[in-house]
């Protein structure tokens, strides 16, 4: 099975 | 006073249409460099970042930096009302809580203008890091929409997979399996129907179709789209708008459990 990963994880708020 | 002035309606009709279904509301960040737009649809998967150049535009002012969340669902109803030919005009005073979107007739014989309340949206700015992509594909914009829309029927879920042969989209599920190979094409005449691929590394990457499809919906904007993919990074999905700037969608992938 695979995960839907979420995009904040790979971006810095800022 | 912000003031920005398009010849033809059917480009905003087009970007609008192009971020709709990704997003109800958006903070359009005006300066005299011209219009951002970036933010992520509700459950944070895809990111849409639009950038529009001042220079691109037929008239454009913007004397201070300006905020304008927008929700997307009434811009619509407001374009609807433009014809393609005609042109667009938005205006706003300085911290105004109103846009104006005025379109005028090829003849101005026919002048409308809209009043659209604007929003204060909770907008976050995500720092978006440079990537050295280790596959980078273009190809004809209406091919890669075909694609997404065919595999869509087989899987929730498409495999894409870049080697310097070319670039393999599959989809498995209850029916089977589902592969169309693009060959890196060899001399074409026209510019707009090439595959090329650039290529430091093979990726292989899973995404979910229904977010391909729904960055396919900029397909009228561009002949041709880039795919910029890297392991274990979003991918990224460009469509230039001519002289006018560019629409990014980046997209989280699928991982293995």
């Amino acid at each position: 099975a695979q995960t839907q990963v979420r995009l904040d994880s790979f971006f810095t708020a800022l | 006073m912000f003031e920005a002035r398009l010849g033809q309606a059917t480009i905003l009709k087009k970007i609008l249409d192009a971020i709709k279904d990704l997003l109800n509301e958006a903070t359009f960040d005006c300066s005299d460099s011209g219009i951002q737009l970036q933010a992520m649809d509700n459950s944070h998967v895809s990111l849409v970042s639009l950038t529009l150049r001042s220079d691109g535009f037929d008239k454009f002012r913007c004397d201070r930096n300006l905020s304008m969340g927008m929700n997307l669902g009434s811009m619509a109803k407001i374009l609807k009302c433009a014809n393609n030919e005609d042109n667009v005009t938005m205006k706003a005073q300085d911290n105004a809580d109103t846009v104006t979107i005025m379109f005028e007739s090829a003849n101005q014989e026919k002048v409308s203008d809209y009043e659209m309340k604007l929003m204060n949206l909770d907008q976050e700015h995500l720092g978006i890091p440079e990537t050295d992509f280790s596959c980078v594909v273009r190809m004809p914009a209406m091919e890669f929409a075909r694609i997404c829309r065919d595999l869509a029927q087989f899987s929730e879920s498409v495999v894409i997979c870049c080697t310097k042969e070319g670039v393999k989209f599959s989809a498995s599920g209850d029916v089977g399996t589902a592969n169309i190979k693009l060959a890196q094409t060899g001399s074409v005449d026209k510019e707009e129907e090439a595959v090329i691929i650039e290529m430091q590394e093979p990726v292989t990457l899973t995404f979910a179709c229904r977010y391909l499809n729904a960055f396919t919906k900029a397909t009228p904007l561009s002949t041709q789209v880039q795919l910029s993919m890297c392991a274990d990074v979003p991918l990224v999905v460009e469509y230039a708008i001519k002289d006018l700037g560019h629409i990014r969608y980046y997209l989280a992938p699928k991982i293995e459990d």
